[in-house]
């Protein structure tokens, strides 16, 4: 029984033991990036670990702050992606990025993307909340990003960003309904991290799919091969497609992977804050659990994962939780009446491939 | 002249409001998106270290092999210094790979340089976030259509947060 999620919830759903936690004796290392102005507290942390941390071994503070961090009130997402990076990635040296204090003129993801073209080592896994709709940015900006991806991507970091919080949204495109795909989430050089929560929110049972999960199809970038098999399998398979014309069939499709994105508690200006919810949560527990494998590949001589995603298809999600209850939201009319994409066996562009089941993964992306 | 960005949005996010024009001797910092190169051989190289049957699996570049593979062209990096240098530009960095650029001018400057952009005080967010942006859209010389992609801080707005409370669990909702 529990009353919302916490590490041990984590820990113990995903199969994480009190022995996997950092060595702290690798340069093994993992980041999140926020860009909404938000401050976290090294105080909260504390406090957090202090009521929810006390079984596994974990840092007691972040490594390394890039960007101010101000003085005012900490903010709920930055002091969520700290919290449960470093609960999921425990023991691992944890940058935090946040952009307060920027010139007024600037764009704060942007000036992230420059610190990656100017750092020449960084950590090996960023997690990142940060989406907006694929059709709100120009296509020179959405091109040039991707290609910032792939430069990240030639040099072994791990991107995640969260899918998304309106399931496969809606936008109305000449009068007829479309759903709506976010961007960096489509990006075929990231890795997508959706949200599933409990069957029973009480238990510590299987995870069905959170409704709020992004997902869909890139309405910009074409299917990179790495997921042509998968996508046409779901494509042929799924008994609840919506009509085709609400989205783009040939598009990169997301999400590639998922967690719980229910119901967190996190400690924010000293208060425990209950029911916190949303992909941004599901994204740093994911980031955290790929460190604990890199960890262990760094420890036996092996180069970190890099970008995952050709190895996650190719091994079909070999060592994930496969989810196949429940659907996203989407627009709501008679047509689809709010329901956008369900999940299924295997992959789906509602929870990927499924959410993490430790050993399990280990074992499958230990070698080579 | 030519808009790198037609396609763009420019309308306000909701919850923001214009505080009006900035003063024309106000300080800016734009970053300049400069044109990168072999990027084909960059797409290439990503397949390559990632994926587990190549050989060359988990041998990934430097951030100075990335830089010296994808860096703009002499030509590209000449014409938009000078450009910018003659718009009166100064404070000007780049970073290891030499594709960006970014610049302090004056609102003035700026908006002689980017022609068509009108730069305006505005708040809002959850956080009352204040910003300088453009809801004009902005031009440049057709010279430089072949070295810039985009320049950065004239029209995308901060994020919100989407992480929420939701008081009730998720599949008691559900449920209902």
């Amino acid at each position: 029984l529990h009353l919302g999620v916490t590490p041990s919830v984590i820990r113990q759903r995903y199969n994480l033991t009190a022995r996997d936690v950092g060595s702290g004796t690798t340069n093994n290392s993992q980041a999140c990036a926020q860009f909404l102005e938000q401050y976290f507290h090294d105080s909260d942390l504390i406090k957090f670990m202090r009521l929810f941390g006390e079984s596994f071994v974990h840092q007691k503070s972040v490594a390394h702050v890039v960007g101010q961090q101000g003085k005012g009130l900490a903010g709920i997402e930055a002091s969520l992606d700290v919290q449960y990076l470093m609960s999921a990635g425990a023991n691992i040296s944890t940058w935090v990025y946040s952009s307060p204090g920027r010139h007024e003129a600037q764009e704060p993801f942007l000036q992230w993307l420059l610190l990656l073209s100017n750092e020449s080592s960084l950590p090996h896994v960023h997690t990142v909340s940060y989406g907006d709709d694929e059709d709100s940015l120009s296509s020179a900006y959405i091109q040039r990003v991707n290609t910032e991806f792939m430069k990240a991507a030639a040099r072994g970091l791990t991107l995640l960003f969260a899918s998304g919080d309106s399931g496969a949204g809606c936008w109305s495109v000449s009068g007829k309904h479309r759903f709506r795909p976010s961007f960096p989430a489509s990006s075929p050089y990231v890795t997508t991290v959706g949200g599933t929560c409990f069957q029973n929110p009480f238990f510590i049972t299987n995870e069905i799919v959170d409704y709020i999960s992004g997902g869909g199809f890139s309405n910009v970038f074409p299917r990179p091969s790495y997921q042509e098999e998968a996508v046409v399998q779901f494509l042929k398979s799924s008994p609840h497609l919506p009509p085709s014309t609400y989205f783009n069939t040939s598009g990169r499709a997301y999400p590639d992977v998922a967690a719980l994105s229910d119901g967190y508690w996190v400690v924010s200006n000293s208060m425990p804050i209950p029911w916190v919810s949303g992909t941004s949560a599901s994204t740093p527990v994911f980031g955290g659990i790929l460190s604990l494998i890199n960890e262990h590949r760094i420890l036996s001589g092996r180069p970190t994962l890099g970008f995952l995603n050709p190895r996650l298809y190719q091994q079909h999600g070999a060592g994930l939780f496969d989810v196949t209850h429940g659907c996203h939201e989407s627009c709501l009319n008679e047509e689809v009446e709010g329901q956008g994409f369900c999940s299924g066996p295997g992959w789906d562009p509602v929870t990927g491939w499924g959410t993490p089941n430790f050993p399990a993964l280990l074992k499958t992306l230990l070698n080579p | 002249s030519y808009n790198p960005e037609p396609d763009q949005r420019r309308t306000l996010p909701p919850g923001w409001v214009s505080l009006g024009r900035v003063d024309p001797e106000e300080e800016l910092s734009l970053t300049f998106a400069l044109r990168q190169q072999n990027l084909e051989r960059l797409s290439e190289l990503v397949q390559a270290v990632s994926d587990p049957g190549s050989p060359r699996y988990g041998k990934y570049l430097t951030l100075e092999d990335v830089a010296e593979l994808i860096q703009p062209s002499p030509l590209t990096l000449h014409t938009v210094q000078k450009w910018l240098l003659a718009a009166g530009a100064w404070n000007c960095h780049s970073v290891t790979t030499m594709d960006f650029l970014t610049c302090s001018l004056s609102v003035r400057q700026a908006e002689l340089l980017l022609l068509g952009a009108e730069f305006h005080h505005f708040v809002g967010g959850p956080t009352k976030t204040h910003v300088v942006r453009s809801p004009h859209p902005y031009q440049l010389p057709q010279a430089l259509a072949p070295h810039v992609d985009f320049v950065g801080g004239l029209h995308r707005f901060p994020p919100t947060s989407s992480v929420r409370q939701r008081p009730e669990p998720q599949v008691a909702r559900t449920i209902g």
